[in-house]
């Protein structure tokens, strides 16, 4: 009794709740059958003891994604804290998958958990992770794109915090766009 | 207030021993 206590007490307690999500693709069923929600959490303690017992995202096999959201905000477009919005998206080469993957997806997870986007975190839904034989993506989803200041200022941190270089050009993509036409040919609304 | 933790902060907890 006395540990539960203690417990309480020393935990670090996140601004939000979080939930991790895991999709795996399995053809034969409907996208939402394979995506699954693994557990919630909202302490930094929590959240370590969650991270350091699942698979590295370089170890998932492809057509994997783990998403993490706020709790109550569905990994989806189609969600209604989702639809007005759209992502910072970081393509990945093949090379990458085994040199930076998982130290770029961690860097995301700590952005996220730390609210690291100061007065606009409230702006981030969360984050996902796709592994694909063609390129893994790494993406951060605001609410609404039409918020400006907020999704470039989201860029502009979130860049440096994944220490890319100036050279790089990362860019915005509206989840209305995403939907209706192939992601790799929607446009940028913004970039940094 | 805002819960902001940086990423140091959050990194000094990675390996602590799991609360029983």
């Amino acid at each position: 009794k006395e540990s539960v206590i203690l417990e309480k007490v020393i935990k670090h307690s996140l601004q939000s709740r979080w939930a991790l999500w895991f999709f795996k693709n399995v053809k034969s069923q409907p996208w939402q059958c394979n995506l699954r929600l693994v557990t919630t959490f909202n302490t930094v303690e929590d959240f370590w003891s969650l991270y350091t017992h699942i698979q590295l995202a370089s170890k998932l096999s492809s057509g994997c994604d783990y998403s993490l959201f706020k709790d109550g905000i569905e990994p989806m477009w189609e969600d209604s804290r989702n639809k007005r919005g759209g992502r910072w998206l970081i393509t990945l080469s093949k090379q990458q998958r085994h040199s930076d993957l998982d130290a770029l997806w961690l860097e995301t997870l700590l952005c996220l958990i730390g609210e690291a986007f100061d007065e606009y975190s409230e702006e981030v839904c969360g984050a996902v992770i796709n592994i694909r034989a063609k390129g893994d993506k790494i993406a951060i989803w605001t609410r609404e794109t039409e918020n400006r200041e907020a999704v470039t200022h989201i860029g502009k941190v979130y860049k440096e915090r994944l220490g890319l270089s100036s050279k790089v050009v990362i860019g915005y993509q509206a989840h209305a766009d995403t939907a209706t036409k192939s992601s790799s040919l929607s446009k940028n609304k913004f970039v940094v | 207030g805002k819960r902001q933790y940086d990423r140091d902060f959050l990194l000094g907890f990675q390996y602590m021993p799991a609360c029983v």
